[in-house]
């Protein structure tokens, strides 16, 4: 049975660097598709190698397009699609999420013979085509990118009401440092008030920074680096967890309570 | 003439600050009103004391809301309203702008003898209740707050691109500092290459978490700092801004030129 996750996160959390280095974790014995739902559409530069043609641009030109115009192979024979976003100030931002899984589904991308299909969702509004992984029938799992900041951790509580508003799975909290003072003991205090669990703990590094330049994701450029041992490790547990909570979000007193507790 | 002011940026940016610590400025010599238009409902908290009951909220509890259901005095007798944001997973975030908008016109709130008007706006989707303030005739100039850094920036960049589109006209771009290597020079170049200028740089401030502690501005609590100077100085060049340019947003190639270069 395919495995299908829906990572979430606040902007710039680094849903895309732990989506793609995770994807290409799989990719040694897995046959892997990662899907960019965020309009930044750059969740598959690091495994492409470049910047995907998004499914929303692709349709301006093409009425009629085909799964080559969409789905990309990158490294190890990650299939990439990024759906993208419309200009901002026209329409939702999310109407690219929603264009992009009608496509795939109408191309039958999805009956194909895989074996893990990853979503790197926006998190900071949880509307529109934002919500799409969440409630309809495309992915079972949700796991939420957050640091011990406070913003990502809100984002975090947000994305837990509207997992909990949509009969979600969560499984877990990923913890991707950015190191802030008792980070980790932060962000596990927080799952444990949503009642669920923190998954992995990434630490910071500069190996990040340094394979992205090159559009190469870390398992790639330093396979043999601890940074790459780390996100091996998550792409593992999340693989074989089997324990998934409704999350039981706080209400905004209960979160400023918690913070400043 | 009403001043009618729309203050942009990425999520955690510093908006809240920002145009708290201006209205407070303002507050002196004017007869101020500054709506939250962000979910997160805060915009107002260091200006009232407390977090101000949402728009969306008082019209869950009373089907006929009034002026003083929803229009709240803080310092100095700044005006405070926030639209507050429906649950996540539940229709488009930007809901409590436009419901929010429509009541405030109704109970003739804005045809108050007011100088200045503020909206406080999220900026991570240009979109829905969030476009409302550039697209229809609540804000006459949009000012964004930006910092050296990448995320932040390319929000920036995003809000370019729906001024654009809306045609409403930017006044500037405001540096919050994060303590980036070389910020106000990235800021600076950042303006110029959209066709704008930098209308004001926030020093980074510990006397910012110390006021936001006590739910005060800076200007409250430290009025003879050099950071409520800052704040003061941003409130008289915003207030006599006469240069708005329709800005000239980069597109996904020239920005990553730009950040690399
Ligand atoms: N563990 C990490 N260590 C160092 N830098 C990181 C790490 N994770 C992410 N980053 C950096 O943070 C930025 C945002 O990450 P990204 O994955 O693009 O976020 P998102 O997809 O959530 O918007 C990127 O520039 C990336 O290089
Ligand atoms: N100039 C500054 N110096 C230090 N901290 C700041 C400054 N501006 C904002 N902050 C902090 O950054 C956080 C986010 O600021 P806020 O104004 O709430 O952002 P936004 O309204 O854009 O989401 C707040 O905790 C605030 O204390
Ligand atoms: S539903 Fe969400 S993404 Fe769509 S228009 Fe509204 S705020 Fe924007
Ligand atoms: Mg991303
Ligand atoms: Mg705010």
């Amino acid at each position: 049975k395919t495995k299908r996750i829906a990572i979430y996160g606040k902007g710039g959390i680094g849903k895309s660097t732990i989506v793609s280095n995770i994807a290409a974790a799989y990719s040694q014995d897995h046959n892997v598709l990662v899907i960019g739902c965020d309009p930044k559409a750059d969740t598959t530069r690091t495994l492409y190698g470049n910047r995907l043609p998004t499914v929303l641009n692709v349709l301006k030109e093409k009425r009629q397009a085909t799964v080559d115009d969409v789905v990309f192979e990158g490294y190890n024979q990650v299939m990439c699609v990024e759906s993208g976003g419309p200009e901002p100030g026209v329409g939702c931002a999310g109407r690219g999420v929603i264009v992009a899984m009608n496509l795939l589904e109408k191309l039958e991308v999805f009956s194909e013979d895989l074996d893990v299909i990853i979503y790197d969702v926006l998190g900071d509004v949880v509307c529109g085509g934002f919500a799409v992984p969440l409630r309809e029938d495309f992915a079972d799992e949700v796991y939420i990118v957050t640091s011990g900041e406070y913003m990502a951790l809100y984002a975090a509580n947000n994305i837990c009401k509207g997992i909990k508003k949509l009969k979600g799975n969560l499984g877990g909290i990923i913890c991707n440092c950015k190191g802030i003072e008792n980070e980790e003991e932060i962000v596990r205090q927080f799952a444990q008030q949503v009642e669920s669990k923190v998954i992995g703990v990434i630490p910071r590094s500069e190996l990040v920074q340094k394979s992205e330049i090159e559009a190469k994701t870390v398992l790639e450029k330093f396979p043999e680096s601890k940074q790459a041992e780390f996100y091996r490790k998550l792409a593992d547990d999340v693989f074989h967890n089997e324990e998934f909570t409704v999350p039981h979000p706080m209400d905004i007193e209960e979160f400023e309570e918690f913070f400043r507790g």
